[in-house]
């Protein structure tokens, strides 16, 4: 069965990682 | 210049990372991009990569032997990176037969080795499938290159990919997402040293111009 997870959204990211680049 | 703004350790640097299909229409051949990490020539000028402690992530890989802990903990810790993926699904291609789904990817390394490429899928933090695959170096242009040629993607990644783009909405198929990961773990075969270890996370992309990403390096401060 699959354990529940803290949501990524909770976690200490940088802000870049839920911003999608225009380009790369 | 490239070990602080590139994926590359000491020994190894990935070249080019390619998740796709392909299909042949009219004699022509389309391809499309899940997922891409193209060539890069990065300076001095350049801004390093952004760090991401790596015990944020460590649940969302197996936490079992081999797992990302235990291989962080052996290091070396500068071949460590974090790569978030906002993948493209917008494909119009038909599946069904004559449709290839592949993976290529390229390095360059200091070394005339053979590697170990593991790939292992996980969902919700466990491991559900993984492919070793090995390569052998070519020397070009002075440096050690290693070629893995249009791998046949795993039964398992191609359901989950059709199942993934028939979800209604996105923010659907980003729950999805959320739940899973890829863990690739490019290793010397003869002395199992880590060179390059890469942990692939993912969302889709919103994007008119394809799949997107951004690379991190995993530190433990």
């Amino acid at each position: 069965c699959a354990v529940e997870q803290v949501p990524m959204r909770k976690r200490q990211l940088p802000a870049s990682f839920w911003e999608e680049p225009k380009l790369t | 210049v490239w070990q602080d703004r590139t994926i590359a350790s000491a020994k190894l640097r990935l070249l080019e990372y390619s998740a796709f299909l392909e299909t042949q229409r009219d004699r022509e051949t389309y391809k499309h991009l899940f997922v891409h990490i193209g060539p890069s020539n990065p300076g001095y000028n350049d801004p390093v990569l952004e760090s991401i402690d790596v015990r944020q992530i460590y649940d969302k890989f197996s936490e079992k032997k081999g797992g990302l802990k235990e291989l962080y903990e052996k290091g070396p810790h500068n071949a460590f990176f974090l790569v978030k993926f906002w993948a493209d699904l917008s494909s119009d291609i038909e599946e069904g037969s004559g449709v290839f789904y592949g993976v290529s990817s390229q390095y360059s390394g200091t070394e005339n080795i053979t590697i170990s490429v593991s790939t292992k899928v996980c969902s919700f933090g466990k491991q559900v499938v993984e492919k070793v695959e090995t390569e052998y170096a070519h020397m070009e242009g002075g440096k050690y290159v290693f070629r893995i040629h249009r791998s046949p993607m795993c039964e398992y990644m191609i359901n989950f990919i059709h199942k993934l783009k028939h979800l209604p909405e996105k923010y659907m198929m980003n729950s999805v997402l959320e739940n899973f990961t890829i863990l690739q773990v490019v290793s010397n075969r003869e002395t199992q040293e880590t060179l390059l270890c890469i942990a692939f996370v993912f969302e889709v992309s919103t994007s008119e111009h394809g799949a997107q990403y951004h690379v991190y390096r995993l530190v433990n401060d």
